[in-house]
């Protein structure tokens, strides 16, 4: 079954909240989300990469109407030593790409992420899986990151083949 | 329509590669992605979290089979100042739910990280969806996880309600 991109979206009614010095050690990721889902926080990505000497740092990115619940949240896990502090970016957009077999395709994701690099738009964050390659940037910078994302996958000319050498 | 998770997976065959102090600026993710595609070497997860002080740290997930070429290539990224160094971690394991809605039904991320955390079953990277939530741990918990995650979302006794408060 060959792999198929059959989608690009974005999303720009977003926000980011990056917890910092998160203790690295079990049951921690589950009190942030626990609370979140007790103020009904729906969360659109969780990404949480390698800790480094026992400190985590959990990302996530949540639709502007929770931000002021979730601003709430981040005072009491200050206080209550689940993070040191955090930062909430407002100006931010998701892009992603959707389809199937998307992980075990060498490319697809290198692909997405070139159309990027070629528009000088930096990616911040990046969360992947099979069926999903999801990238984080600013959010000014939207409009032409997913016009650059469509134009690699879905050719205006109907040239399928992939771009780049 | 109800999120619903309709199943539990596992993945033990994988190794988890950190690249460290990635140059926060736009090409450098298209740069390891396709130099990784150029070798064929299948990326089941790729995880990148906000950078901090313009470097990046990008983790992503690969099968064994492939750990010798990404070896190869690591040396090549630090020789070419895509990254000053890079963790290679072979005793690792992903765990997944898969399901519908899943970020928009607050508190399914969360059971899934707190079934874990129940089991003392650190998280070491996190990345999520609307249709996946996969968490990486340590290689020889995954057993114990996927065991209690299953416990979780498909209760033993039939009664279907979450758990825990
Ligand atoms: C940082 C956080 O994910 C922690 N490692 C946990 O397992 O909950
Ligand atoms: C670190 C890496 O993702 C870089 N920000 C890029 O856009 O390629």
């Amino acid at each position: 079954e060959q792999a198929e991109v059959v989608g690009v979206s974005s999303d720009r009614k977003i926000a980011k909240i990056t917890l910092l010095d998160v203790p690295d050690e079990p049951g921690l990721a589950a009190r942030v989300f626990q609370d979140l889902a007790a103020e009904e926080v729906n969360v659109r990505l969780i990404i949480q990469s390698a800790s480094s000497e026992s400190r985590g740092r959990i990302t996530f990115v949540l639709d502007d109407e929770y931000v002021e619940r979730a601003e709430l949240l981040v005072e009491q896990w200050k206080a209550g030593g689940v993070a040191s502090d955090a930062s909430i970016d407002h100006d931010v957009a998701k892009i992603s790409i959707v389809g199937s077999r998307l992980a075990s395709t060498p490319g697809l994701a290198a692909r997405m992420f070139a159309a990027l690099g070629r528009e000088r738009i930096n990616i911040d964050c990046i969360s992947s899986s099979e069926m999903k390659v999801a990238c984080v940037i600013r959010g000014d910078q939207a409009q032409r990151a997913v016009r650059a994302v469509h134009d690699e996958f879905f050719p205006p000319d109907g040239d399928k083949s992939p771009s780049g050498g």
